[in-house]
């Protein structure tokens, strides 16, 4: 018998495939599946849409995967809709935040990448496109997009890890999820990306060493965020602007989504600091998932209680 | 294409005091295979910041007798890569 899934374990693509229809199907009334989009390699993305069927109401996005080998990533995606799903109804926070928002979740963002990573190159990090001109394989879907795309000459490179891909979104992944975000932008006021590892929690801009105009109140909500999460299990985790924070960098996920408007634009990027990296033993997926659940739920509840 | 495997490669975590260091990681770069793990690439690598990296095992030695030579702070977080993939799946399937 095929081995199930789990949310204790790492999953292949052909699990959480399978997982995503078991949703729909276990909860027909709360979770849908969206086919955003196609990747390179023909494999299909798909969003779950948590959230009831009526009216339009504010929403979230969040995306897991974009980087091959961070495979805690995908495992909070998972975590994140089991548990929406679970306790609605039950927990009083997510009951309120399902009543009045939806989500709007990319399991695995960089399918193609992933299915490498689980078959050939545990260590891969880009998508599988191939690139003219170069025997290389592959472009950082997180330098892809249109935020000084091209600022960083060092990006240019198709041999390198952080390679930016010929022109900005150009490459089927991001162009699906940029325009599923821009036709959902009126009520999407949340969105984050999920990576590791590092432990940190990072906000706008990564291009610049500019405050965005709302720096105040994202770094309020990053350091209640950051302190809600350590109550779990004591995780410290740092929180501040990606160049400050990490390094300069170009055509991130996250300065696009905010520069395109969405003001509460916050990257996680989850356990731990470097024992493992990336090859964060299962038997911490749990404990990961967890104390993450409470730093989105918090942010989520926070920006219901402050847009309009 | 067979699966890659990582036997005996290391990960190192190097912390450049300096410009002096940092240049010298830079030049490992150039001439040895480094994965950069943290920072994502070697032109974030700056003095005072923790660089995490990936290097096979033919070429670990080298990088340890430069990194010895010139004094500078390191620790190697894996051992055997290979052996830590295998060890990640370590939950019980249900």
């Amino acid at each position: 018998i095929p081995k199930r899934h789990s949310y204790a374990k790492y999953n292949n693509w052909e699990k959480i495939v399978a997982w995503t229809e078991k949703m729909v199907n276990k909860h027909p009334e709360m979770v849908s599946r969206i086919k955003i989009g196609s990747t390179v390699e023909d494999n299909p993305l798909y969003v779950l849409k948590i959230g009831k069927k009526d009216k339009r109401r504010k929403s979230v996005f969040m995306d897991c995967g974009i980087h091959a080998r961070e495979w805690v990533s995908p495992a909070f995606c998972q975590w994140f809709v089991y548990q929406a799903t679970k306790t609605y109804g039950k927990n009083k926070i997510m009951t309120k935040l399902l009543d009045q928002m939806n989500f709007y979740v990319l399991p695995v963002f960089n399918v193609d990448g992933y299915i490498w990573s689980w078959t050939k190159n545990r260590m891969w990090r880009k998508n599988r496109s191939k690139n003219k001109n170069s025997k290389c394989i592959g472009t950082d879907l997180n330098r892809n997009f249109n935020a000084s795309w091209n600022s960083f000459s060092d990006t240019k490179n198709p041999c390198k890890e952080t390679f930016r891909g010929p022109a900005p979104e150009s490459e089927k992944e991001t162009k699906a999820v940029t325009d599923f975000i821009r036709s959902h932008l009126k009520s999407i006021k949340v969105y984050i990306t999920f990576h590791s590892y590092s432990q940190m929690l990072l906000l706008p801009y990564g291009y610049t060493s500019k405050l965005p105009p709302n720096y105040k109140e994202l770094a309020k909500v990053a350091k209640i965020a950051t302190d809600v999460l350590s109550t779990q299990y004591e995780t410290r985790y740092i929180y501040g602007p990606i160049e400050s924070t990490i390094y300069p960098t170009s055509g991130s996920s996250l300065d696009w989504a905010y520069d395109l408007g969405i003001k509460y634009a916050f990257a996680f990027e989850l356990r731990d600091k470097g024992k493992f990296g990336f090859l964060l033993p299962e038997s911490q997926i749990k404990p990961t998932c967890k104390e993450t659940m409470l730093a989105v739920k918090f942010i989520a509840k926070y920006v219901l209680q402050h847009t309009s | 294409i067979a699966p890659v495997r990582f036997d005996g490669e290391k990960v190192f975590r190097v912390k450049p005091q300096d410009e002096k260091q940092a240049n010298i990681i830079n030049d490992l770069a150039k001439i040895n295979e480094l994965d950069f793990w943290y920072p994502d690439a070697i032109h974030h690598v700056a003095a005072n910041m923790t660089v995490d990296f990936r290097v096979s095992e033919k070429e670990s030695q080298s990088i340890q007798f430069v990194l010895d030579q010139n004094k500078m702070h390191y620790e190697i977080l894996i051992h055997d890569l290979q052996e830590e993939i295998e060890k990640q799946f370590d939950v019980k399937e249900d």
